[in-house]
């Protein structure tokens, strides 16, 4: 299996949409 | 004087002093997303400058090395966890069977916001965590709690704090899903929970039930959750760094996720350069949604438990790695909060070091960190520098193009790594 940790995340939102069973990269920064 | 086979459309230049990490604390961002229906906090990281818990103290902040060990020994807990979930129910219920990991999660690292608990409202801060389900904290009274730095929470100071009875049917169900170490059964009136760490460390406590509130600075946000299922730690024998406890944001039974209305939430996890980041519990505003790219969460039930998502290649400098879509979609891929670095399995992890030092091969290779960084550079001679975009490919043609920041991982000038690792072998 692949881990994803937090080092490779920081660049954008993470989107946990649990009810559409989907999740979602959007722009980030934290702005 | 850049090397002929690099693309500088696929590359980062970068200056060697912008790597280091800041040690002063900067707040750039201005505002939280905010708007009906949803409630937003701030994120920070537990060693960062920004860190309440640190409290501006450098002793206080683990080394670089320590933060990394800790990382691969939560990898080697999860690991066994895998391995028990793959345990046929029968088998495990056989006198002849027992299992030398124990069943919990390992502390998160980096990342904490600050809730509430109880009435009167008791503020705690816990470690977001997207690999467990339980949500504890530190209760007092506690036996080992030197270590932490956070206020602890007092349930005999709070009117609406219930322990989970020994004999009630939610013990049951609790001592199904979360066996305690050694004990099948309640010792004593209240719910006991267990939870071990591979340190050798761990914490004790007992289910409960209180108030949880989940509120913003200025008070418009607002979510409160009563009953809240809670493990109450009473013995902790491991070092949160500060933390008091950890928030299960998994699928699992128990997580605030389950138990509550909460089905969409997106968190922002700012790096060691930015400031603080944030999480919003509930969903994005229209216009901002339009920008989320999306991939299916994989939902059958072995990996129901966790997000699991399907990887479909990594491109290196623009080039994608020598393996087949086929390869990587077979393998799970589990998105994870709490844990640190990103692991491949060794043919991945082979394929993509290859490719980045054969980008990287102009500037001098420096000494690894731990066993878990063996690509390494010393940049100390150079003003700038020119590093190879990585970008991670997922089903539904979501590209997560990884910012250097994202990409490298730094120690010091003399050892900047390549900020990614090879996944544990078999923990047995």
């Amino acid at each position: 299996s692949i881990l994803l940790g937090n080092v490779q995340q920081r660049g954008y939102e993470v989107h946990y949409d649990v009810a559409g069973r989907r999740l979602g990269f959007g722009p980030g920064n934290c702005n | 004087a850049y090397a002929n086979d690099n693309d500088l459309s696929h590359s980062y230049i970068v200056s060697v002093s912008s790597l280091i990490p800041p040690t002063v604390c900067n707040r750039t961002r201005t505002a939280l997303p905010q708007g009906p229906g949803k409630v937003s906090l701030e994120v920070l990281g537990r060693y960062g400058p920004c860190s309440k818990l640190n409290q501006g103290k450098s002793r206080n902040t683990p080394s670089l090395e320590e933060i990394l060990r800790r990382d691969q020994q939560r990898l080697h807990l999860k690991n066994s966890r895998r391995l028990q979930k793959a345990i046929p129910d029968n088998f495990k219920k056989t006198k002849a069977f027992t299992f030398p990991a124990k069943t919990g999660i390992v502390a998160a690292d980096e990342y904490y916001i600050v809730v509430a608990i109880g009435k009167p409202k008791q503020y705690v801060s816990l470690l977001l965590d997207t690999g467990s389900g339980i949500t504890w904290t530190q209760c007092k009274p506690c036996i080992h709690c030197s270590q932490q730095r956070d206020p602890f929470f007092d349930p005999s100071k709070s009117k609406t704090f219930s322990k989970i009875p020994c004999n009630s049917t939610t013990c049951k169900i609790l001592l199904e899903w979360f066996p305690p170490n050694g004990q099948d059964k309640c010792s004593s009136k209240e719910c006991p929970y267990d939870i071990a760490y591979v340190d050798g460390s761990g914490e004790t406590g007992f289910w409960a039930t209180d108030r949880m509130t989940i509120q913003e600075v200025n008070g418009n946000g607002y979510f409160a959750r009563y009953p809240f299922l809670l493990g109450c730690t009473d013995n902790n024998t491991g070092d949160q760094n500060g933390a008091s406890g950890i928030m299960g944001l998994d699928r699992g039974p128990v997580s605030i996720i389950s138990k509550t209305n909460i089905s969409y939430f997106f968190y922002c996890l700012h790096s060691p350069y930015g400031s603080t980041g944030y999480i919003t519990f509930g969903k994005p505003d229209t216009v901002n949604k339009k920008f989320v790219k999306y991939t299916p969460i994989v939902t059958t039930p072995e990996q129901s438990e966790f997000y699991h998502i399907t990887l479909t290649g990594i491109s290196v400098g623009g080039e994608r790695l020598p393996l087949k879509a086929s390869y990587f979609t077979k393998l799970s891929t589990e998105i994870d909060s709490g844990t640190i670095i990103t692991r491949f399995p060794a043919p991945v992890y082979s394929a993509l070091r290859s490719a980045f030092r054969k980008r990287m091969k102009k500037y001098k290779m420096g000494k690894g960190i731990e066993d878990l960084f063996d690509t390494c550079y010393d940049l100390s001679a150079y003003k700038t520098v020119v590093v190879p975009k990585i970008t991670i490919h997922f089903l539904g043609g979501v590209d997560l193009e990884l910012d250097v920041r994202e990409t490298l991982v730094v120690e010091s000038v003399r050892q900047v790594c390549l900020g990614f690792a090879l996944l544990p072998s078999d923990p047995n």
